[in-house]
């Protein structure tokens, strides 16, 4: 009660999801040639613990909670993970994209849900082709359902979080029509 | 307009998210 998004929301946020893929497919060529930073090593496909160090960051993947550097006020990727730049995505072929996504929900499945968590899994179902493979089928709608179970439990009514959630549920069951799993007003 | 300046932007994903995040108030 008090979780669940309206249509309206929902529909809005379909809408913007759907014109950000379109922007991502019509630019990806340019963004695939631009050179990255040196600092940026992307892990090869099937090193699991390399890309949740990558996406997540050495502080979240190690569970260290700890708030500030004081010693270095730039900001370290490897301690905080890489966004999803598009440079980036960009680059990753549908098979890495899929599979990062499986790595990323494994994880989730076991532990908190972090903004930096969220921002990748809205980047990877970005990148993701329709019509959807067999084996991401079953990955967003897993993913969505631990979505679910988190909000259920979520207590603290963190704004944030429950947002967070709300959009992926949305996105995997209205944008990958997953309709099943839809919150239905 | 918009659309194109977007497209050259680097942190677009991000930013798409951050802002749908920030769209969503509970009741």
């Amino acid at each position: 009660e008090g979780y669940s998004p309206t249509l309206k929301w929902q529909q809005q946020q379909v809408a913007d999801f759907s014109a950000v893929r379109q922007s991502l497919s019509k630019h990806r060529n340019y963004w695939q040639s631009q050179n990255l930073d040196s600092n940026v090593i992307m892990p090869q496909s099937e090193d699991e613990e390399g890309w949740k160090k990558f996406c997540l960051g050495e502080r979240v993947y190690s569970g260290i909670d700890e708030q500030s550097d004081n010693e270095n006020l730039g900001i370290n990727y490897i301690k905080v993970g890489f966004p999803p730049l598009l440079s980036i995505v960009s680059r990753m072929s549908q098979a890495t994209v899929t599979t990062v996504l499986e790595y990323l929900i494994s994880w989730f499945g076991e532990k908190k849900f972090t903004p930096e968590l969220g921002r990748w899994l809205y980047a990877l179902l970005a990148c993701l082709e329709k019509p959807l493979l067999p084996e991401a089928h079953s990955l967003i709608r897993q993913l969505a359902r631990r979505c679910s179970e988190v909000r259920v439990l979520e207590e603290n009514k963190n704004e944030e979080l429950i947002s967070a959630l709300n959009l992926i549920i949305c996105l995997v069951s209205r944008y990958f029509d997953q309709r099943d799993l839809a919150d239905e007003p | 307009q918009n659309e194109d300046s977007d497209a050259w932007d680097d942190s677009v994903l991000i930013k798409a998210y951050d802002k749908a995040v920030a769209s969503f108030k509970t009741a």
